[in-house]
């Protein structure tokens, strides 16, 4: 399952 | 993280301690668009959603609490503020902000990255992010005197906004998993939107006039 943790930028 | 990455987040760090430097100390908003100050409040809050789900590294969460703080004070302190309110220029801050925030909300729901709420969500922060200045670039052209820190201020938004760019295509060729068009798109849009600003700034930086929009 692809989650959004990739999302580290502000 | 990258060195484009850090320098951005830092300028964009720069950005809103000036503007709450200007407020707190010199207990004035004159020149600052309480419309785009209200549209980044609604940015962070929509954007920052995953906050208390996802924890991504410390300097993640405090870098998100630091914005969403700063931009609901400086919000605040617009509003509320008995002394700072009176300086805000309300008859040249006309821009029709609210208008503007539906168009990305129906944009967010059609172009996402997945159909979540949080995901909407964030896509939709990032459009809203991506226009969010416009009131304030428009306030800048109608003052007839730009103060030295509300020209700072926008220009160290813009900064950050040319160094997120540069920090994109540095990840594009070293993370190439790393892809999110919408934030892409959307942030080169934004920048483009300050290349006017940038040009008289640093005209007036290097003349060393004081800054002056043309009508």
């Amino acid at each position: 399952e692809h989650e959004q943790y990739d999302k580290d930028e502000l | 993280m990258n060195l484009f990455r850090l320098a951005g987040d830092m300028t964009h760090l720069v950005s809103v301690v000036v503007l709450l430097l200007k407020i707190h100390t010199i207990k004035s908003c004159a020149g600052v668009s309480l419309k785009t100050q209200e549209l980044y409040a609604l940015v962070f809050a929509a954007r920052y959603l995953d906050l208390f789900v996802h924890f991504v590294s410390l300097y993640n969460t405090v870098m998100k609490l630091v914005f969403l703080a700063s931009s609901f004070s400086i919000v605040w302190y617009m509003r509320k503020h008995k002394i700072v309110r009176r300086t805000y220029d309300r008859e040249h801050d006309t821009f029709r902000h609210h208008f503007i925030v539906l168009p990305c909300l129906v944009l967010a729901l059609l172009i996402n990255e997945r159909f979540t709420f949080r995901e909407v969500m964030w896509a939709f922060s990032i459009y809203l992010e991506a226009v969010a200045i416009l009131p304030q670039l428009v306030l800048l052209q109608r003052t007839r005197n730009i103060d030295n820190l509300t020209g700072q201020y926008v220009f160290f938004l813009g900064a950050y906004r040319v160094l997120y760019i540069l920090n994109w295509i540095y990840r594009y060729f070293t993370e190439p998993h790393f892809v999110h068009w919408i934030s892409w798109i959307a942030g080169i849009v934004q920048t483009v939107l300050y290349a006017d600003f940038f040009y008289y700034y640093i005209i007036s930086w290097k003349n060393n006039v004081k800054l002056e929009l043309p009508a």
